[in-house]
């Protein structure tokens, strides 16, 4: 399906990016691309989660060398 | 107060808008619910 096709694409994007970075920045501007990301719009408390864990476990995912999970805190929301 | 090594980061991806396609993949798997 197309969406898949699309979300592949943006995912090879992605891990493309990070490899073009310094290990050392690698976390934080992940941490500044999901803050970039929630203040781009308004977003329910279980979405903005969800764009701090995609941003946390993107280097393990993309398999960036030197740099595993990012220790970055997700934030909560009362319940 | 944040050190050099946060600086340089920081302003690394304010110069070159870093991690836009990470940024859109966020935004899509966040609006589909997807952490993965």
């Amino acid at each position: 399906p197309q969406g898949q096709q699309q979300e592949q694409q943006l995912f090879q994007q992605c891990c493309n990016e990070l490899r073009q970075e310094e290990p050392d920045c690698v976390c934080p501007t992940l941490k500044q691309a999901a803050k970039a990301v929630r203040l781009q719009g308004q977003h329910q408390p279980m979405q903005v989660r969800k764009i701090y864990q995609t941003a946390k476990h993107l280097p393990n995912v993309c398999d960036i060398p030197q740099v595993d999970v990012c220790p970055f805190n997700i934030p909560s929301f009362p319940s | 107060p944040i050190g050099p090594k946060m600086r340089k980061c920081r302003k690394e991806f304010q110069k070159e808008q870093h991690l836009r396609a990470c940024q859109q993949l966020m935004l899509q798997q966040a609006r589909q619910g997807r952490s993965d």
